[in-house]
């Protein structure tokens, strides 16, 4: 959280700290993915603020990157001189290990509103290309999720009593398993019952992980929206436990051998 | 027992199978085990048949679950088994369709091995990968690391799932199994699952078994 007093009715967000600048660096790989040295894009600001959770840290970040200018007709039909984005990422950081939850950039008109502030004050209303402010943007889905399969479940999540950072987040990491895992769901009704299985899940599985005295990581696996009983039903084996099984002799040990 | 050891560098584990929605793990954990006498004493790493198991062994229930010594047993009555290629996994009951000609491989006996987990490594080490069965308490969302769940979580009186010890060791001195899970490479660390070594962690020295090939 901001270690300034947050000014009335502005974001204070801090100015961007070393510790930052290594989920931001993570976002802007996974940004950069597959593409060319000369294409990659560079960042130019971060700001954002981090929530410890567990053995977690949840950083919600607001970077600004500048995407080289692109000349190469093969990559963009029009020449584009360099453009300036503007980002909000979402990083999941357990034990050193960073996961990308979310991930929204647009072109920005650099105008910052509130201009002249001194720049240690780390105030800034920065105001997104498209014209809803910074804050809504962190929590509204990215306008482009409504155009992939997922559409559907979206405006289920309304209708949750879920509170409404935690559906937003919670469909980002969900839609993120079902592209992992390649899931299709026959209705809309599933997809709501899978996704509030994948939510309680995602429960279960800190609580596995608090509780576990060794190194192991539990989290989200190709099961995680299946529920315990379905798990049991289909992939365990309660035999084991109730039938005696034929009596076999018992194996010299290596010594006596 | 070696400090160390893993038959997956000495050749002795096939690839990681995936039983899909299917209770087969016990068949898997037998074959697995199978292949790894089969290799030691005749030098051939073959692929076997979980299929062969699922569908001729009348003692076990095929999907709804199975145990590893009748297993042992339905592959002495068969006469052996057939490899992956020339009985391949389905995922549900078929009609036997087991060919003696066909069989590849077979085994002389099985044998139950020591609960004592010093005595397991050794055997292990010497004799090959073991079939075991274990409590799979948090391995829904098992992802990587060394498994140590508290007892009274996975009690080894709850024993619902059979799996392979391919290997032991430590890991920044915390003491390991290595096992071979049938969950697929998409699950764990690559299919296979690393459980705390020396306490009994989820009943792991309660049921392990070996076939013998003389």
């Amino acid at each position: 959280a901001p270690n300034k007093p947050r000014a009335a009715g502005a974001q204070a967000w801090e100015l961007a700290s070393p510790e930052l600048l290594g989920p931001a660096r993570f976002a802007l790989e996974i940004y950069n993915r597959g593409r060319a040295a000369g294409a990659r894009a560079a960042l130019k600001a971060v700001s954002g603020r981090v929530r410890r959770a567990g053995q977690g840290s949840l950083y919600s970040l607001k970077a600004t990157l500048v995407e080289p200018p692109c000349n190469d007709p093969t990559v963009c039909q029009l020449p584009v001189s360099k453009e300036t984005l503007l980002c909000s990422f979402e990083v999941l950081d357990e034990l050193g290990k960073h996961m990308l939850l979310r991930r929204d950039c647009g072109p920005v008109d650099t105008k910052i509103t509130g201009a002249g502030q001194p720049r240690g004050a780390g105030m800034a209303q920065i105001r997104l290309h498209s014209g809803f402010n910074l804050d809504s943007s962190l929590f509204q889905p990215n306008p482009d999720d409504r155009n992939d399969t997922f559409s559907s479940f979206l405006p289920l999540l309304n209708k949750d009593p879920l509170p409404q950072d935690f559906s937003v987040k919670m469909t980002s990491i969900f839609k993120d398993f079902v592209t992992a895992y390649n899931r299709t769901y026959e209705t809309e009704e599933e997809a709501r019952w899978r996704m509030s299985v994948f939510a309680s899940n995602m429960v279960r599985a800190q609580k596995i992980q608090a509780l576990d005295r060794g190194t192991a990581q539990y989290g989200v696996t190709k099961f995680s929206d299946l529920t315990e009983e379905e798990f049991r039903t289909i992939y365990l084996n309660p035999l084991l436990k109730e039938e005696p099984g034929q009596k076999m002799p018992l194996a010299k040990s290596i010594s006596d051998l | 027992p070696p400090p160390e050891w893993d038959w997956r560098s000495k050749g002795a584990v096939t690839k990681v199978k995936d039983q899909g929605m299917c209770g087969s793990c016990w068949a898997f954990s037998v074959t697995g085990n199978v292949e790894g006498q089969w290799f030691l004493k005749r030098g051939a790493l073959l692929s076997l048949s979980e299929q062969e198991l699922l569908d001729c062994d009348k003692v076990d229930k095929a999907c709804l679950g199975g145990l590893p010594s009748n297993a042992y047993s339905a592959i002495k009555i068969l006469g052996g088994l057939e490899t992956e290629d020339d009985y391949s996994y389905r995922g549900h009951l078929q009609t036997c369709n087991f060919s003696a000609e066909k069989a590849k491989v077979y085994i002389n006996d099985s044998v139950e091995l020591s609960k004592n987990e010093q005595k397991l490594a050794a055997w292990l080490a010497k004799k090959g990968p073991v079939s075991v069965a274990i409590n799979a308490f948090g391995m829904q969302f098992y992802r990587h690391g060394i498994s140590h769940p508290l007892r009274p979580l996975c009690s080894p009186w709850l024993i619902d799932h059979a799996v392979l010890l391919v290997g032991f060791g430590n890991r920044s001195a915390v003491p390991f199994w290595a096992i071979k899970n049938s969950w697929g490479t998409d699950w764990g660390e690559e299919g296979y699952y690393y459980l705390h070594r020396g306490s009994g962690a989820c009943g792991v020295n309660t049921m392990a078994s070996s076939a013998v090939v003389n």
